[in-house]
């Protein structure tokens, strides 16, 4: 096992923090149509560093910030945190577990962190270099990446091929 | 870098072919690399032979068998250099019965190497998870919630 | 035509409401117009609530909630003007069970003006369907076959 | 009931002459992943007249003619009839059953015939004209359509507002 939670606080329809512990084997999330799923992968895209709104159904990265409901005020902060098992050390840093978080402001101002301090977005680039979680695609994919990937206007499939090489 | 790229590629052709076989029994499909150019700057294309069926352009697959052919790619990148995370969205959504079946058992095949998160509505799927993480929806705002599978589904635990 | 224009478009504009609310329990939808220009010319916009929540781009609908609103637009116009055949293609595969429950009493409702033919993998669907008709794929070959209803979903009858 | 059968023969993967039943109430169509069910619709909306083979996933129209498989050779010619209830005459044609066909010749000859007899796309358009059969959109709704009508990039939301004007 990899991953060993996801932390979502503001990001989207998650109000409220939510901890979703992981572990051993396949993980399956369900509920009801609308209820978030889509919203948990898309906080993980966009944890590992995702800059386009487009790949997160937005047309401005600010939209990601929870922007209120019939139970709940809007917010100012998003925050996503993965926290990872680095127990066998497949990363270049010297703690059993390492954590990524990414925060976006309402007045925009945007920060990343490894392990609660806060660093730059090449930084987290860089401990994920050659652990296969360097480009969010490589490790995500979604049902329009389907027609995406079949369609070959852009050059999706080379990407991906070069993350593999 | 070119000769890298070659010896990926032919791996990368070949573990194509193993998935899809796999996924499509008695299917046959590969790689290969369109126009002119550098090798890295030319198109991958996919030609891919469902059983049966001859080589046709690709818009005329069927939706469960684009799917297929999708995750196929993926699995033969991942049996080149596995990630350590793969999260899937709804990829079961457009699959029969027996083709879940299988992509299903080609996950389990790739779930020593990667740990996997799928999200979906597919009963079977579920009932080859190693946990149920269920997501509600309240007043607008998502939250966690306990759940098990039943005859008719996810249901949540009280 | 300008005036009868507008008068189907409040038409549409109601019927468009009820059909969302029958979807979506306790949400709101309506139509307006964007830019300028003739009424003839301008855009449609979807301006769309479910239940609880506020009014946002569009964009940010699940997959499901963007099947519902499509669907709950086709029906806004046949109750307006019923088409006396429609087929579905898959329409009910990104709909959780609650919605696909929603959307077949939408459709039985429906089917006294309306001559539905929908392609499904979703057993739900086949269990209100009047018959059941199977395609099979023979070494490239597509036929017909005799199939009924069993626990295991739609099965070939030898 | 308003479509009493579909005869498709020679299109796309159905290589032999195939008949759909259909009757009162609701009809599923189900099989397997790649079976020929989008194609029976694509079927449908071909014979009313579409004319763009991008909607029926072609790049030429010839394209949906048989082109052969593992368990037959290629055909020459692609053919699809509806029979139409016609005995209340919702129609304005003095015929209580009336058969719609289209075909389309190898060597590019396109074809159609209303109750067995040569005509023009615009006498099919014609006499479907109030039927609320004149516009395959309006009649048909694939899985793509649902992307198309939230995305808005056409003008598809206003061409079926004013068919069902
Ligand atoms: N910034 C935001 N603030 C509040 N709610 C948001 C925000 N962005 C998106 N949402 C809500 O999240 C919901 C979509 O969630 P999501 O796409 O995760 O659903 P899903 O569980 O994947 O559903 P499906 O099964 O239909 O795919 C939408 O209803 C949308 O209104
Ligand atoms: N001109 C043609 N000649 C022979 N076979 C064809 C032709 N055009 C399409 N096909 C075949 O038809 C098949 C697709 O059929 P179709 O899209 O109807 O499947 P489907 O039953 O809708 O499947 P799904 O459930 O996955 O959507 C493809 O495998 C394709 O090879
Ligand atoms: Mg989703
Ligand atoms: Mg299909």
């Amino acid at each position: 096992m990899f991953l060993k939670r996801i932390e979502i606080q503001g990001f989207k329809s998650f109000a409220e923090k939510t901890v979703f512990e992981l572990g051993q084997g396949m993980t399956a999330v369900v509920g009801p149509n609308g209820c978030g799923k889509s919203n948990v992968v898309e906080a993980v895209r966009w944890v590992l560093g995702e800059q386009r709104p487009s790949t997160l159904r937005t047309k401005a990265m600010g939209d990601v910030i929870f922007s209120g409901s019939s139970g709940c005020g809007p917010v100012s902060l998003a925050q996503v945190t993965l926290v990872l098992d680095n127990s066998l050390r497949p990363l270049p840093i010297d703690t059993d577990e390492v954590s990524l978080s990414r925060r976006l402001y309402k007045d925009g101002q945007s920060r990343y962190l490894l392990n609660m301090r806060s660093c730059m977005l090449k930084d987290i680039k860089g401990v994920l270099y050659n652990s296969g979680l360097g480009a969010p695609e490589y490790a995500i994919m979604q049902r329009e990446m389907i027609d995406i990937l079949l369609a070959n206007k852009g050059n999706e499939r080379r990407l991906l091929l070069e993350e593999a090489a | 870098a070119k000769s890298r790229f070659w010896e990926t590629w032919d791996r990368v052709n070949q573990h194509f072919g193993e998935t899809f076989a796999q996924l499509f029994p008695g299917g046959k499909a590969w790689l290969e690399l369109t126009g002119e150019g550098s090798a890295l700057s030319r198109d991958i294309e996919f030609v891919v032979h469902p059983p049966g069926k001859r080589t046709r352009p690709i818009e005329l697959l069927s939706g469960g068998e684009r799917a297929l052919t999708a995750l196929a790619f993926m699995f033969a990148l991942y049996k080149e250099k596995a990630g350590p995370l793969c999260i899937l969205d709804e990829v079961d959504a457009p699959l029969d019965d027996a083709n879940t079946s299988r992509f299903l058992d080609m996950l389990d095949s790739f779930s020593k190497k990667t740990q996997y998160v799928v999200v979906t509505h597919n009963r079977f799927t579920m009932s080859k998870a190693s946990r149920l993480l269920g997501v509600t929806m309240d007043k607008g705002v998502s939250k966690l919630v306990s759940v098990q599978l039943s005859e008719g589904g996810a249901q949540k635990v009280s």
